[in-house]
């Protein structure tokens, strides 16, 4: 039997013309929350609570695309989803269509503690929210000035657009010329999550 | 999208993954993250985050598949992330990070980075963007 590990994300494909200063700021998100888990599990906790822990961090913080700074729909609000899996016996949760709920992994893990199900969205979701007693925030809380340009990058370019919500005007239409090209959009007008 | 997968001392593992989704997505649009097998997945054998083009992880339940080529295939957890990555996205682009339970970390990725971190009880600690 080895030792714990842990692996943590904030998002595959980024942009080409990051500017050095928010790679500096993921760098640092990113070791707070490995560190988060690491002294977790130094103290014996279990593998589930501690990627719920460590999802809760990364979404309370409006870097990367979740929870509070997460992207926006066509609509300019914010539709977000989350799943949680223990591998001992395979139990799961997840939700999606949450739009108040402040911490989406939460919830999905509530889903899979105390719900018959593995799997509730939108409003029913946010039903059994209530029901858990979750803390609940208005749509607002989850938007950012930032993510408010780029939709409306995203619409002038009619499509849907990169989230790492990191280029300004100028980088993110430099970068449309980049020659990188994800499923036939330029990478930074492209859209995985 | 935002993920964690972890192998704790009893050898047990785990794996979240939570999203804002697409900016200018349709509303009602549900992508891999939620999805079972697709964006998340844990066994026995191991723990797997995804992220990326989401219709793209869907079509290849890019996390089951990490733990279904261990199994069957009999492949180690970097090998099977590669093999995954490799052969299983067709034209898509994603990045996933996986944990077995013997204690290994693992991540790849075919598109221009990801933001990840990764350690291990033997004091092994990265963390990174690019290649």
């Amino acid at each position: 039997m080895g030792g714990w590990a842990i692996a943590v994300h904030g998002g595959a494909g980024v942009d080409p013309n990051l500017p050095p200063q928010r790679q500096q700021q993921a760098k640092e998100l990113l070791t707070r929350v490995l560190n988060l888990g690491i002294s977790s599990l130094r103290s014996n906790a279990s593998a589930i609570d501690v990627v719920e822990l460590v999802v809760r961090e990364l979404e309370t913080d409006p870097l990367f695309n979740s929870g509070r700074g997460s992207a926006l729909t066509e609509k300019g609000t914010v539709e977000m989803e989350a799943s949680i899996m223990d591998g001992t016996k395979r139990r799961c949760g997840a939700v999606s269509g949450l739009t108040t709920v402040k911490n989406p992994i939460s919830l999905a893990r509530l889903v899979m503690d105390k719900s018959p199900h593995s799997y509730l969205a939108f409003s029913g979701a946010e039903d059994f929210a209530r029901q858990q007693g979750v803390e609940l925030v208005e749509n607002e809380y989850f938007i950012t000035p930032e993510n408010v340009g780029m939709l409306k990058l995203a619409k002038e370019a009619n499509t849907i657009l990169f989230d790492y919500r990191i280029p300004t005007y100028d980088t993110c239409s430099a970068a449309i010329e980049s020659p990188l090209v994800m499923n036939g959009l330029p990478i930074n007008v492209y859209a995985p999550e | 999208t935002v993920g964690c997968v972890v192998v704790d001392r009893e050898g047990r593992c785990a794996a979240a993954t939570s999203t804002g989704g697409l900016m200018n997505k349709m509303t009602g649009r549900i992508g891999d993250s939620p999805m079972i097998g697709a964006g998340t997945y844990a066994c026995e054998v191991c723990g797997v985050s995804c992220t990326g083009e989401g219709e793209a992880i869907i079509r290849g339940t890019l996390a089951r598949e990490v733990a279904a080529v261990m199994e069957y295939k009999g492949l180690g957890l970097q090998d099977a992330v590669d093999f995954v990555i490799k052969n299983r996205l067709d034209e898509g682009f994603a990045g996933l990070i996986a944990v077995s339970n013997t204690g290994e970390v693992a991540y790849g990725f075919n598109c221009n980075g990801m933001f990840r971190g990764c350690a291990c009880e033997d004091g092994f600690m990265e963390v990174g963007i690019w290649e």
